[in-house]
């Protein structure tokens, strides 16, 4: 029996030591990074691992030079409408998705390089007032939209010339879906957070939704990042935003709650915490590691299974942080931190 | 984690749960 852990006080100083800076990269022309991410590009042959940073207007791929350096190796250069997001794909080559839009996304499209004559194009696959979205494995994209009273939640699956091949409706809640995350290791489930504080499951394959767990009121405009099922019970890994600070907890970050499908019944495994003094995160999480950019431009790194804060590092002399996202798809833990003047340093954790 | 906290646990709730939902 595992009770929720109250988040020990983060390591006597947390700093940058578990976080060793690789490599960094800078877009001249950019003043505005409001994204950053990677993704397995081919080209004559060989897949490489690039990075890519999205400025309001265009889209830069970032490949691999020698000695830790990168060199940008296309610009695309999008409309009026600026880049909110970029949506990693997981397993998916030479493909990158964005979302862009004012307030909320508007417009989802993806970026490629045609195979027939090597120009790099890009695609609309969906546009309308939409909420949420998420990058699955298997080339598969799903979202939530509004369209008057009506909540759509559709899967779109994507074919290697960038458009889509098929679309699946979801039955969508009556709230709003917020967030979504696969289930790892269950191809046909996903998991999704409301904006009244529910955890909702549904079936990928027919559609069906299975099941609505309520999260509890203490932690609203909850977050889900990551779920996977193990001995009958669904865990999922939130971050609490807008949560309220308490006694026993501080600053509540991000959380691993059980959930019983069967019952709908929840309870905290293990609970992080901001660092004393830190206030506000916009978090991103892989495997049992979560980071965040806090309000004081600091960006904290966690042990999700310890419940501790393992990693802090400070704004720099040329200012805060405001983008932290873990790299996909590589072998070992690589955080991507940006500033808004486009640098962005690759730190292996 | 205790099936007297969460209830009666099932390793196959995805299916269970899947035959019980209106499609």
């Amino acid at each position: 029996d595992v009770a929720e852990q109250p988040a020990p006080a983060p390591l006597d100083g947390p700093t940058e030591e578990s976080l060793q800076l690789v490599s960094q990269l800078k877009d001249c022309l950019s003043s505005c990074a409001v994204d950053v991410s990677t993704v397995w590009w081919e080209a004559a042959g060989s897949r490489e691992l690039c990075v890519v940073t999205a400025c309001e207007s265009s889209v830069s791929l970032w490949k691999p030079l020698a000695s830790d350096c990168w060199g940008k190796a296309h610009t695309w250069q999008l409309g009026e409408v600026p880049v909110i997001q970029l949506v990693p794909l997981p397993d998916t080559c030479s493909l990158v998705c964005i979302a862009l839009g004012e307030l909320e996304i508007t417009e989802i499209r993806l970026l490629l390089c045609s195979s027939e004559d090597d120009s790099f194009r890009q695609s609309l696959v969906k546009t309308g007032t939409i909420e949420a979205v998420l990058g699955l494995k298997d080339r598969r994209l799903v979202s939530s939209s509004r369209a008057l009273q009506e909540q759509q939640v559709e899967v779109v699956w994507l074919s290697e010339t960038g458009g889509s091949k098929d679309r699946q409706t979801l039955m969508p809640p009556e709230e709003t879906v917020l967030a979504f995350a696969e289930v790892e290791g269950m191809r046909d489930a996903l998991v999704g957070t409301t904006a009244v504080n529910s955890v909702v499951v549904w079936n990928l394959k027919t559609g069906q939704l299975l099941r609505k767990m309520h999260v509890g009121y203490s932690y609203p405009a909850s977050v889900c990042h990551r779920a996977y099922s193990d001995s009958g019970l669904l865990f999922v890994v939130l971050s609490h935003p807008h949560a309220k600070e308490s006694k026993s907890y501080g600053n509540p970050a991000f959380r691993l709650v059980a959930f019983n499908p069967k019952t709908a019944r929840s309870m905290g495994v293990m609970f992080s915490s901001l660092p004393p003094g830190h206030a506000g995160r916009q978090g991103d999480v892989t495997d049992t590691s979560a980071a965040a950019v806090l309000t004081s431009g600091a960006i904290a790194v966690w042990d999700l299974l310890l419940g501790r804060c393992t990693a802090l590092l400070p704004p720099g002399p040329a200012g805060g942080w405001a983008l932290a996202r873990w790299a996909t798809a590589t072998a070992t833990a690589c955080l991507l931190a940006g500033r808004r003047d486009g640098t962005v340093c690759l730190y292996r954790y | 984690c205790s099936e007297s906290d969460l209830g009666p646990i099932s390793l196959n709730w995805f299916e269970e749960l899947s035959a019980e939902a209106p499609s």
